[in-house]
């Protein structure tokens, strides 16, 4: 474990700390897309089948259950709860996100370190994370005005991949036989997708005016 | 070349 990992689970855990502060405190998911949620609740499922095989640390489960608990109960909320699905902008989260799902599990049937079951649904988590936040921009950009929560979650979540890519340069530097091609060109990819959204959210932080994404 | 078998990252 190194500070940069560490920075970016932290990052990563803040991001889901808000988006259920936001949820919880007001009762409303608007401005969020339920195709996300979904995309990163699979994400985690298929990237943490390793829980019950594989012991790391203790810190490694506690995280992986807890990625995997919120993702779940995030989804659940949008879909069953009975004030909270009220908000839901159905009408303008019509991102067609199965496209992405098949895109990536064909990707990595193709691509992954060995092809064995665990491997290739790793790659498909990998590759799908990379691209598990489109849905959530493209409802930003039709919703027009962001809250201010919402900002922050896309924010943090958009940061904490960029404290990985760090953490994989530290990672080359440091140990012999490092290589994570798949994880770091992903993270690349998926850093870059929140290139905009990083620069409009700067925007606003600098002349302190709400958060807009251009249509 | 165990540790490249298993993935320690979340």
């Amino acid at each position: 474990m190194n500070i940069f990992r560490f920075l970016g689970d932290m990052t990563h855990l803040i991001s889901i700390l808000i988006l259920l502060l936001k949820i919880y405190a007001t009762k409303s998911c608007s401005g969020i897309s339920l195709k996300t949620q979904e995309l990163y609740a699979l994400v985690f499922l298929a990237r943490y089948l390793d829980l019950f095989t594989d012991f790391i640390s203790v810190y490694n489960s506690v995280m992986k259950v807890v990625f995997i608990a919120s993702s779940l109960a995030i989804v659940w909320c949008m879909r069953r709860h009975r004030v909270v699905r009220r908000s839901y902008d159905k009408e303008l989260d019509t991102f067609r996100h199965y496209f992405l799902v098949a895109a990536c599990l064909a990707l990595a049937l193709l691509v992954q370190e060995k092809f064995t079951f665990l491997e290739v649904l790793w790659a498909f988590s990998i590759y799908l994370e990379a691209v598990a936040i489109l849905p959530q921009l493209v409802l930003l950009q039709r919703s027009g005005n962001v809250d201010n929560l919402t900002g922050q979650y896309v924010f943090f979540l958009g940061a904490y991949r960029a404290f990985y890519i760090l953490n994989w340069i530290y990672r080359y530097f440091t140990e012999t036989h490092f290589s994570r091609w798949i994880s770091c060109v992903s993270g690349l990819v998926q850093t870059a997708l929140y290139a905009d959204f990083f620069y409009y959210y700067f925007i606003s932080w600098k002349n302190n005016s709400k958060l807009q994404l251009p249509a | 070349h165990y540790m490249d078998d298993y993935h320690d990252e979340l």
